[in-house]
């Protein structure tokens, strides 16, 4: 990618992060639409031998063979029997019956967790710089489990089944399912075992923000991965024949609209049908959009479709307006035509415009790229949002990371807008959803990995967690573009992904693959539950009094219970760092919630473990029913800061 | 009409195979035999669970599900890109 290594401040802290054969030791599983091994982010000069306890394979197929590979892409698997079992045999003439990547998805995901150093990138000009990936001396290993057809559950687990034996040490799954109790969801049935061998777990939270309880991957022993935005846009304004003009994005890069403002139409008074607003394909009048630029709405099709369509229609140029549901969210795409995407607002002014003038008229100005636009990161709209709809008393997403407007490898089969009509071919994309801080999440753990090899999955996890930010330099708090208010855990987890930080989170929330089946019991898993997701039987202790809530996890979901007032968590500290005395400081956001934490001071010798509770006393809940209140939990020996969101339910 | 068929994800208790029997797939082969003539292996998996997956009717998955050593026959998921 280029800009996020500068904002994560990766570009400060490369002597921090080792250079020595424990960073080419990692080894990246992505499961996705497989890889374009041609693109230079899988250059492997510089690299060493291929790791010693690699046992993973490249395979043979269509237009894919072992000489694609090399000390960077050192593994490519194909899994398709379950997408054909239950579709039929895919279209060759479409699909490559191999690792290749025919839908660049796959390649801009792997080349965004690992991706080596590649100057003079771009996507037409837009984004340019030199563009790395997260960990650029990981090693990646691809696992093509997505088709056309979408992508299938036994194919999925086959992939996992395969990537474990292989010896992979993170997974990264930018793919999401319905909802499911973790004992029926094949990622999360996949993933406790992947957990079991070691290996981190990194999966994307879902797109279906900015709507409440809308998160997938939500296992407390896989990492819930948000989207957020960079410092950087692509503005184009519109300039109205009113003289007023409205911010908009746009990647276009193409011929040029003449200089003068041109005619201007609403598709919804373009079209005989009833939803032409949303330029549809088939529902444009050609002889009311020809030689105009025409306002679409958003919803229902792709943002780039709706722009091939007003183009065939004979369109000059397109307008796309957010409607609530993305509210002032802004995501750009490389339009067919010169087109530009203003918010929900704008989009009113707009069409207040066309309704009100006798002949209106526009102009779009694109101005390329622009950085250190502020405040960032500021929430993605799309990020799917908490409450854990499984487990509440887990607090679910962890956290976010880079997932607006990145730009990574692609796939030469295909355009970068992905329709079949766009005959262009680019070398990198620009795209946007939680797909994209997934990965990015998945080459920060593989660092942190590095450094820190004999990390279990859920340190790393801690680490990424506890030192994440939810206030800009400026102290105030980060935003969600949903609302332009602050967003809450619910929206941002522990917050925004700091691998500088992470690196030396001083103390951790470490967990065992016990601590997890502890947890099952606390969700009265039956013998057979047990041995369908942990492949084990298991036998909880009828003596004990098992509670969700104990699990170790470096964030706090509090639920009262009708009836319950006071609710008591507990926790252990394990010391990462030198020994050092860490102070707690606590914060609520709602006055009828009072928290303490007991003992306030915890002093640690190096490597050595340490408890403490916290307890939260409700004086009353909210008038509102399923309110939620929200505070944070820091430790701190003055150097590091080990953060904990908590969320608090009624 | 040939009843429908849909993909299954067969979660076996691994440690239950039968003695008669050398190794699991064997066992796999055998129990999908006694409900189906016709199913076949889509995939065996040993790492990230113990079983298979199989396309079978939803009465063949319901009479595999009550044998001995079977412990779950789940419907196989689409999962989306995000």
């Amino acid at each position: 990618t280029t800009r996020t290594p500068l904002f994560l401040g990766l570009d400060k802290s490369a002597d921090m992060f080792p250079d020595s054969s424990s960073a080419s030791d990692v080894i990246i599983g992505v499961l996705d639409t497989g890889v374009w091994p041609e693109s230079k982010s899988f250059d492997d000069a510089g690299l060493g031998p291929i790791p010693s306890g690699w046992k993973g394979e490249c395979e043979t197929g269509t237009n894919f063979t072992a000489k694609n590979c090399n000390r960077k892409l050192i593994g490519a698997r194909y899994f398709v029997s379950g997408c054909e079992a239950m579709l039929g045999p895919i279209n060759e003439t479409e699909e490559s019956r191999s690792p290749r990547d025919d839908d660049g998805h796959g390649t801009h995901t792997a080349s965004t967790a690992a991706g080596s150093v590649v100057s003079g990138a771009s996507l037409f000009g837009y984004a340019a710089g030199t563009a790395r990936g997260m960990a650029t001396r990981a090693r990646v290993a691809v696992y093509k489990v997505c088709w056309k057809g979408g992508c299938f559950s036994s194919d999925i687990l086959a992939a996992i089944d395969k990537a474990i034996a292989d010896n992979v040490n993170v997974l990264s799954l930018s793919l999401g399912g319905g909802v499911a109790d973790y004992f029926r969801d094949h990622v999360a049935i996949g993933a406790f075992s992947a957990m079991e061998k070691g290996i981190l777990v990194s999966c994307s939270a879902g797109n279906a923000g900015p709507t409440s309880g809308s998160l997938s991957n939500v296992a407390p022993w896989i990492t819930t991965v948000g989207a957020g935005t960079l410092d950087r846009d692509f503005p184009a304004y519109v300039s109205l024949g009113n003289g007023l003009n409205y911010s908009g994005v746009s990647l276009y890069r193409g011929s040029a609209l003449p200089d003068s403002p041109l005619p201007f139409v609403y598709a919804g008074n373009a079209s005989n049908a009833t939803n032409g607003n949303l330029c549809v394909t088939g529902t444009l009048s050609p002889e009311k959009v020809a030689g105009k630029i025409v306002l679409c709405d958003r919803g229902l099709t792709a943002r780039v479709q709706k722009g091939s369509v007003v183009k065939s229609a004979g369109g000059l140029g397109m307008v796309l307006s957010n409607t609530a549901a993305n509210g002032e969210e802004l995501v750009a795409d490389a339009h067919l035509l010169p087109a530009t995407a203003v918010g929900e607002k704008a989009g009113d002014a707009i069409k207040k415009y066309l309704f009100t003038s006798a002949k209106p008229t526009v102009k779009i100005v694109f101005e390329g790229t622009k950085v250190g636009i502020q405040p960032s990161p500021v929430v993605a709209a799309f990020s799917s949002r908490g409450p854990n709809s499984i487990t509440p008393q887990i607090l679910k997403p962890d956290l976010i990371a880079p997932g607006v407007n990145i730009l990574a490898g692609w796939s030469k089969s295909v355009g970068p807008t992905g329709l079949p009509v766009d005959g262009r071919r680019v070398d990198f994309n620009i795209i946007s959803g939680t797909s994209m801080s997934c990965p990015h999440v998945s080459g920060l753990a593989a660092l942190i990995k590095s450094a820190h090899p004999e990390w279990s999955p859920a340190a790393v996890r801690s680490a990424l967690m506890t030192t994440a930010y939810t206030v800009y330099k400026t102290g105030a708090k980060l935003q969600d573009s949903a609302t332009g208010k602050p967003s809450t855990p619910l929206d941002h987890g522990s917050g925004h992904v700091d691998p500088v930080a992470a690196l030396n989170p001083g103390l951790v929330y470490d967990l065992s693959v016990d601590d997890y089946l502890g947890f099952l019991c606390a969700l009265n898993y039956s013998s057979s539950d047990f041995l369908t997701l942990a492949r084990r039987k298991f036998q909880c202790d009828a003596s004990r009094r098992y509670s969700v809530s104990e699990l170790n996890y470096p964030s706090f979901g509090v639920v009262f219970g009708s009836g319950s007032s006071v609710v008591k968590h507990t926790r252990t500290l394990t010391n990462v760092g030198p020994a050092g005395t860490y102070k707690a400081s606590v914060t609520s956001e709602n006055s009828s919630v009072k928290i303490s934490v007991e003992p306030q001071v915890l002093s640690f010798k190096e490597n050595e473990k340490k408890s403490f509770s916290i307890t939260f006393s409700s004086s009353g809940s909210p008038q509102r029913v399923n309110a939620f209140g929200f505070g944070r939990l820091e430790w701190s020996d003055g150097k590091h800061v080990v953060g904990t969101p908590i969320s608090i339910n009624w | 009409a040939e009843p429908e068929r849909t993909t299954y994800i067969v979660h076996v208790a691994k440690s239950e195979m039968p003695e008669a029997f050398e190794h699991h797939t064997v066992w796999y082969q055998s129990s999908l035999k006694s409900v189906s003539d016709s199913a076949e292996m889509i995939y065996t998996y040993d790492n990230a669970i113990h079983g298979y997956a199989t396309r079978l009717t939803a009465e063949e998955a319901r009479l595999l599900e009550t044998q001995e050593g079977i412990l779950a026959v789940l419907p196989e998921a689409r999962y989306e890109l995000h």
